[in-house]
């Protein structure tokens, strides 16, 4: 039997429902259901098979193909490279930047590198003191400067301390802006220039929507993001935003966030994320 | 004010008069389309296509209505009653208390409410019961101080104390604003929490804050609001990006609460009313 748009429709139908469920982005995933369809038109099955596990089946293994892109593991990054190794974390407001940046500062110190972090989000009440709070649980050190003060500055600063101190990782917090926020955009575009990061993570939740693709797109072009980190996915969701943003940008999710606690970040795994897709 | 390719849709519907079926399935997926889009509940959209379908083929248009203007009221109709009308709070002496997920917006409304009521001539308080967030009392009060806005928080861990203590202080004000930690469905024993808090304040208001950027999980975590402490009003944050929210919209069907106002920035006055005509035409793209 060869399979043709008719047998596959049902299906296929079925499963991009399931993808739009579990907060895939819309466009992203008519066009992964698309390249399925493309792929299984004019394909030869055996009478005994069954059309929707065969579907579903090469659906999987393109959402493993989109989530395995580009993989790279933070740790060899970190330690292959020349110290201090700096990295921005930046994204839309809310999303558990500044909360990252104290489980991502936990783990490396854990593993036995010293630690700074730039306290970035100068705009925002409150922000630096629950920079400052964890700072001070985890024990690692903060560079902090005036409320409302210039944020490349202060990033600037830390990697100067580090440099001086011979620490080995610069963990930067910004504030959280809307892409759509020319102004803040721009002093996105200028703390990433003024102290060229080694790496430039970005931040955002399991439980956007289509959103979560808009926002990966416009802060990409913005800055040069080399990995997400995807929060609050034991918020019950599927979290299909991983997908929509890894597609979107063609860069790697390198942890989940799973919880409140330092402990709670996980390293991304492609098969078990497409498993749980799928339950 | 509907979007190009919903314009284009509905000019097809009737040329010369009459209905015409294919052109309705298409008007009604590209409504399905840009809903989905926008974060509406899938089995919402595809609920609310059914209907309009039926509407449009088996309705006839009242007189002196052409088909085409027949069929873009029905759909507004649809989309009116899934939304509802927006409605602000009364001004008058009561308890509010604000919840919601993780870093919605809770707290920074908080402050906008504040000065809303201030505005408006009442007497502000606010509680920060938020006792988990590192550095949320400080949050809090940074803004409060800023408003010259009345405010009780402690630096304990203690948040149904601070409550009942806070209410205690807080007598003479006019309006009394409580401020939550971030909880979702899952967390049973923060959602007990927030029950306590509930019994003991007894509020006037609860009002639900949800990003306008949440996507399907927004119905799961309104319904566990709603089945907790009862949800009275809801307000959609953040949208000042580009988020339609779509899925800030089941909580309002979940919880038959309306939406009481609308976050669009940062600052403190960043609050505005809701307006179901300008949020329809953004839904539709
Ligand atoms: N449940 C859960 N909550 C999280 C997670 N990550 C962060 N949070 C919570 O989300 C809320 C916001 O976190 P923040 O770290 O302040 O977020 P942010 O991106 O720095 O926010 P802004 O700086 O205001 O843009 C806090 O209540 C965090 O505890 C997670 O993985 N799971
Ligand atoms: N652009 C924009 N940002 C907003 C809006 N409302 C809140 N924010 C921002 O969203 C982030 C989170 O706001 P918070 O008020 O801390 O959220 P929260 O719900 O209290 O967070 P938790 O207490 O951690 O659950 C902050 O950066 C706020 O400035 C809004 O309407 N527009
Ligand atoms: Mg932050
Ligand atoms: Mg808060």
């Amino acid at each position: 039997l060869i399979l043709d748009e008719n047998d596959l429709e049902g299906p296929l139908w079925d499963l991009e429902m399931a993808l739009l469920e579990s907060d895939v982005a819309l466009p992203v995933a008519e066009s992964i259901i698309d390249a399925v369809k493309d792929e299984l038109v004019g394909v030869h099955k055996k009478i005994r098979a069954n059309t929707s596990d065969i579907v579903e089946t090469a659906l999987r293994n393109a959402l493993i193909g989109v989530m395995s892109k580009e993989m790279f593991d933070l740790d060899d990054f970190i330690a292959n490279a020349t110290k201090p190794v700096t990295i921005v974390f930046t994204g839309v407001n809310g999303t558990g930047k500044t909360t990252t940046i104290a489980k991502v500062a936990s783990r490396l110190k854990d593993a036995g590198y010293s630690v700074v972090i730039a306290s970035g989000d100068t705009f925002r009440a409150g922000a630096t003191e629950q920079m400052e709070k964890h700072a001070e649980r985890i024990g690692v050190k903060l560079i902090k400067h005036q409320h409302g003060g210039d944020p490349a500055a202060v990033v600037y600063d830390a990697v100067q301390h580090a440099k001086a101190q011979h620490r080995d990782v610069v963990l930067a917090d910004t504030a959280g802006r809307m892409h759509t926020n020319v102004n803040l955009m721009d002093q996105l575009e200028k703390i990433c220039r003024v102290t060229p990061p080694d790496l430039v993570i970005f931040v955002d939740e399991a439980v956007a929507g289509n959103d979560a693709v808009e926002r990966a797109r416009e802060f990409n072009t913005v800055v040069p993001i080399g990995g997400s980190i995807l929060t609050k996915v034991d918020m019950d969701s599927k979290g299909g935003a991983a997908i929509s943003i890894a597609h979107i940008i063609g860069k790697p999710i390198l942890f989940l966030g799973t919880g409140q606690k330092y402990g709670d970040l996980v390293k991304f795994d492609a098969g078990w994320y497409v498993d749980q897709l799928f339950e | 004010k509907l979007g190009d390719s919903l314009q284009g849709a509905i000019k097809k519907i009737a040329g010369g008069g009459r209905i015409d079926k294919r052109a309705v399935d298409e008007m009604i997926k590209e409504i399905q389309r840009a809903l989905l889009q926008s974060d509406v509940n899938v089995k919402h959209v595809m609920d609310l296509s059914t209907r309009i379908r039926e509407r449009a083929l088996d309705e006839k248009p009242p007189a002196g209505m052409g088909a085409r203007e027949h069929v873009i009221r029905i759909v507004y109709d649809e989309l009116v009653r899934l939304i509802g009308e927006g409605t602000p709070l009364a001004l008058s002496k009561q308890t509010i208390m604000m919840v919601g997920l993780q870093g919605g917006g809770k707290t920074t409304t908080t402050a906008k409410l504040a000065r809303y009521f201030q505005r408006k001539g009442l007497k502000p308080a606010v509680i920060c019961a938020d006792t988990d967030r590192p550095g949320a009392y400080d949050q809090l009060k940074m803004l409060c101080d800023s408003l010259n806005i009345a405010f009780y928080g402690e630096r304990t861990d203690d948040p149904i104390g601070i409550v009942e203590r806070g209410l205690g202080e807080l007598k003479a004000y006019d309006v009394k604003i409580i401020d939550t930690a971030g909880r979702h469905s899952l967390e049973h024993d923060l959602i007990e929490q927030m029950e306590t808090i509930h019994a003991i304040s007894k509020p006037d208001q609860k009002l639900l804050v949800l990003d306008a950027a949440i996507g399907q999980q927004a119905t799961d975590q309104a319904r566990t609001f709603h089945d907790s402490i009862g949800v009275t009003g809801v307000i959609i944050t953040k949208l000042d990006g580009t988020a339609k929210g779509g899925g800030a919209l089941s909580a309002v069907s979940e919880t038959g609460a309306p939406i009481a106002f609308i976050g669009v920035g940062e600052n403190i006055e960043d609050l505005e009313k809701f307006e179901t005509d300008r949020f329809i035409s953004q839904l539709l793209g």
